[in-house]
């Protein structure tokens, strides 16, 4: 088990470090595994350095900094095996438009093995999927669920569209 | 082995039943606050064996079963479906498709099925193994994950790794 | 101080009622004091209801609605003793466009006796604003406060024209 | 009482002297995610006295002092006034502006003034009590919040209340 940890650490460590770049357009980042004289109890901490920025602890970050330093992460680990699906909800919701347009295309670099659900309120995340749905709830409390058109979307107001379904 | 759909009736609040086909790429989900988009994902975790009623925002598990409103009676049940497409017999089942199904009625326990054979949820799970399906990580992704996952007290990176590995 | 804390009490509960409807356009909601002998150590119990739907915990509440309720209750303290300026940072990140401009009406309700500054990243709080400014790091690392005009903020996408100050 | 501006040098990313100017009505503050809006937020949140370096996302209260680039050296010390309008003289000193000051160095303690006159906390809490400045639950509103306020276990409303009593 011990090997196992090691060898999945390496490779999330190294997926993660990929990532942020990615995400961040440069900074830096690492996984440090803290060893203590077993691995599987040791410290694991995160590392994220903004590019041009000093490096600091994880918590002095901005709060969209922290969210996409923590989708850096999960994605690493999703690397190992990536799921046939994954669900967002409103995880963009800390972002600037730069990062949302950043944090979309990663999800296009990886929508070729894995169809993504992404649950947002963010304009441009909307655009850039590939189908849309709508939740309404027309008689209060009871949901249902309809195909919204990029026509929709784009002619007025998508949530004023779906009150009037 | 792709998910072709998620079918629920009478989970949360969607009383009717209600089917959302998963396509490829990048799918996204939009509406009013409280219309229902957190409970696809509610539903989804539950589906796949989730078996904390706090995870799914309720105090016990009949919680998930549609409340009723002011004008519609309370259901006495709730069903979700997560249907595969098992045509590359990547799970090992001989169907060109695979329903994975959970069941719940009010001062009852939840009952499992593979297309539509009762199961327990250790077969649910021994048929995923290995595919990245499951209630990982990175298969549902909310926003609150982010604190979590850089929260040095709360060792989430750990969890995570060794899930992986 | 007995006294004092049940006097508050009912102000705030009071108030809270009120703002509660105006911000969800209807519903009710209520602060109730599970009395024990000791006022000073009952349990303060939240409950919101949104129109249209059943009374439940907050914790069944959406996103969205969570956000809304807590805005409510924390204005309702607000009006015991209103404070000369409040910063907000980023409370409308879960909203949808209709309840932003709820919660920007709140605010304009308010603005009379308290000057309301609104960290934001969403377009219609901005337009609400009487003024804006930006904050860049032209230079890494860097913080940088500039005034920002509506002309800008409607020309091109605001953030843009900051980095370009 | 108004609040005419806030100044600030050497604290987190702000390392020029930067000038806020408070206007009437309300203020939109936006920028690029990691550009220091929240900074500012914490700014006002110290000089009032903050004394959790924790709250101000810091392990050690040196942390607020600008800590350099790649480019630039660290500062020695960080400093935030928050200027009042006191023509009414609602606060009672005979001066038409009031400037609340708080200054830190590194490994050294923090200096309180009040118009420049050296003074301790107590004195500033002193001087504002009653007019609702401070660091009470609504002067400062953080996303955060929201969890806290509705969560039960937390007994948040109940220190509220009691602050607002
Ligand atoms: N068992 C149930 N029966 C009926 N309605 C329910 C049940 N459980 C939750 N709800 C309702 O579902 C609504 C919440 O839906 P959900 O959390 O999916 O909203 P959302 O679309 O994610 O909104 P937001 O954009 O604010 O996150 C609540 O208003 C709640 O009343
Ligand atoms: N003592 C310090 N010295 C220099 N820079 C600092 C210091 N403390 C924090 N910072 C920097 O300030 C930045 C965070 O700023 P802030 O949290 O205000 O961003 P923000 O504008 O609120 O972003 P977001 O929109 O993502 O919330 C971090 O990148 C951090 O490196
Ligand atoms: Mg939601
Ligand atoms: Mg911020």
């Amino acid at each position: 088990a011990r090997e196992m940890f090691q060898t999945t650490f390496e490779q999330v460590r190294q997926n993660f470090r990929e990532i942020f770049t990615t995400l961040f357009s440069g900074g830096e980042a690492d996984l440090i595994l803290h060893k203590t004289d077993d691995p599987l109890q040791s410290d694991i901490q995160v590392m994220a350095r903004p590019s041009g920025k000093r490096v600091d602890s994880v918590s002095l970050l901005s709060g969209g900094e922290r969210a996409l330093t923590a989708i850096a992460l999960l994605f690493a680990v999703y690397l190992i095996k990536p799921s046939p699906f994954c669900l967002l909800d409103e995880v963009d919701a800390p972002l600037d438009d730069m990062n949302v347009g950043r944090f979309v295309r990663l999800l296009e670099r990886f929508s070729d093995r894995t169809q993504f659900i992404v649950i947002t309120h963010n304009k441009l995340t909307m655009e850039a999927g590939n189908h849309l749905y709508g939740v309404t709830m027309e008689e209060s409390g009871v949901s249902r669920l309809v195909s919204v058109s990029f026509d929709e979307l784009r002619g007025e107001d998508p949530i004023e569209a779906l009150e009037g379904i | 082995m792709r998910l072709k759909r998620v079918e629920m009736i009478g989970f949360k609040s969607f009383m009717d039943r209600t089917v959302l086909d998963f396509r490829d790429g990048i799918t996204c989900v939009l509406g009013p606050n409280g219309c229902g988009k957190s409970n696809v994902v509610d539903a989804v975790r539950w589906v796949l064996g989730e078996q904390s009623a706090k995870q799914l925002r309720g105090e016990k598990m009949e919680d998930v079963i549609f409340k009723g409103t002011r004008r519609r009676k309370p259901m006495s049940s709730a069903e979700v479906s997560l249907v595969f497409d098992n045509t590359a017999q990547r799970l090992n089942l001989p169907y060109a498709e695979v329903a994975v199904t959970r069941r719940v009625s009010r001062a009852g326990t939840s009952d499992y099925f593979l297309n539509k054979t009762p199961c327990r949820l250790k077969d649910i799970r021994d048929l995923f193994y290995d595919t990245g399906v499951g209630n990982n990580a990175y298969s549902v992704i909310e926003q609150e994950i982010v604190g979590q996952v850089l929260d040095p007290s709360e060792d989430k990176v750990r969890t995570i790794l060794e899930e992986g590995s």
